[in-house]
């Protein structure tokens, strides 16, 4: 099973062009391991990234130092995957 | 629920897999099961087919699930399928679409996905086919279809999400689908079923001129996407693919389009971006509830435009 301990999923919204482009690139860096949810579209509309701890740190500062504004989204991914495993399991132990 | 059938709640392939029995067996004279294939891991691939007579009528297909990852989209297809095969005889819209046309719903689009969601990797979009050359497995199946294939907004490389796969249709469950629609020769809509981006989406999304039913499916989708707004307030956008997200060569509405399916549309269900993939559970029946009538409006128009 795969865990997604200390992956975050950032929103990102890209201010213009140049910093589309940039995500996409962002997206072309296979060793990141960033799983976009919803992909950068245009200025203005949000780009949601899930990204593992290992890349949190330098996706952060790529981000930054390109002033591509960002909020944490989901802080922790496996806390609502253990939250969602749970409620499946009460739902299916409840007598209707 | 229905029975022992939590709708409010996510359900294991087995589970929906039992559920659409359940369904045909209680309403015997509307609704039954059909098998138009098999998944990559030979897992079979069930449409629901509501009808209530005649032979080869016109129909409407909608799919949920392509992307595994979208529970909120299997769920809510569930929902809907129990709504059709209540409302009929009860809601004069329902009743009026199903006296004369057939409906095909195919709840778990992509079962191998759906299955390894479930117990492997809860966040897996794609196919669960091997890619020769590659140790990255699966094909992203929205963008396996043979309209633009390859081109922008889907990728070459298997480790990608969004990748394309090896040629168009290479993946059974997209090859399944192509079959028989191509087959019945009489599908007049598509409506395929995503999440989560609150949209109402339609041709083209590998080139950037307009569909020539631009203005027709462009008027249908605002009255589509302003009586889901009544429900509870969620706000949609709508238009074309390429307009309203990016160019995404590949998919499912394109090839219908492109293959004579006028009323070819794309939904992206909620959320607004707290939970993503993720949505809870409590989300699923308000989903569901506000896409209704939107649906409602697609398919009561397709019925009053003949073509």
């Amino acid at each position: 099973e795969e865990l997604f301990v200390g992956h975050q999923v950032l929103r990102v919204t890209a201010d213009n062009e140049e910093h589309i482009a940039l995500l996409q690139g962002l997206a072309e860096q296979a060793e990141l391991q960033v799983d976009f949810w919803r992909h950068p579209t245009s200025p203005g509309n949000p780009a949601d990234l899930r990204v593992p701890f290992s890349s949190l740190q330098a996706v952060k500062i790529f981000l930054e130092s390109n002033g591509i504004p960002y909020s944490i989204m989901i802080q922790d991914v496996q806390e609502l995957l253990d939250e969602e495993k749970k409620t499946m399991l009460k739902s299916r132990r409840m007598e209707r | 629920s229905t029975g022992t059938f939590d709708f409010a709640s996510y359900h294991t392939i087995d589970e929906i897999y039992n559920w659409l029995d359940t369904l045909v067996e209680n309403h015997p004279h509307l609704v039954s099961k059909i098998q138009i294939g098999q998944s990559y891991e030979n897992r079979p691939l069930y449409v629901l087919k509501f009808s209530t007579g005649g032979s080869n009528r016109s129909a409407i297909w909608l799919d949920t699930g392509i992307h595994s990852r979208e529970w909120i989209t299997q769920a809510t297809g569930i929902w809907t399928a129990n709504k059709i095969a209540e409302e009929y005889g009860q809601d004069p819209s329902i009743t009026a679409i199903l006296d004369s046309m057939d409906i095909f719903f195919e709840i778990v689009t992509n079962p191998d996905g759906f299955a390894f969601t479930h117990s492997s990797n809860r966040l897996w979009r794609k196919t669960r086919s091997l890619n020769a050359g590659s140790s990255c497995v699966g094909v992203d199946a929205n963008r396996n279809w043979d309209a633009g294939f390859g081109g922008s907004g889907s990728s070459s490389n298997p480790c990608s999400e969004t990748y394309h796969g090896p040629y168009p249709n290479s993946e059974s469950e997209v090859k399944a689908i192509v079959d028989f629609i191509l087959g019945h020769g009489n599908v007049k809509s598509v409506i395929s079923i995503h999440s989560y981006s609150q949209m109402l989406l339609f041709p083209y999304g590998y080139k950037t001129e307009p569909a020539p039913d631009y203005q027709e499916l462009n008027e249908l989708a605002k009255k589509a996407v302003s009586d889901l707004a009544a429900v509870y307030g969620t706000k949609y956008t709508y238009g074309s693919i390429v307009d309203t997200i990016y160019q995404a060569d590949g998919t499912t509405v394109d090839w219908a389009y492109d293959n004579g399916v006028k009323y070819s549309f794309t939904f992206e269900l909620r959320d607004t971006g707290r939970y993503g993939f993720l949505l809870p559970s409590s989300q699923i029946i308000p989903t569901a509830t506000e896409t209704w009538p939107a649906l409602l409006d697609i398919m009561l128009h397709v019925l009053e435009h003949p073509y």
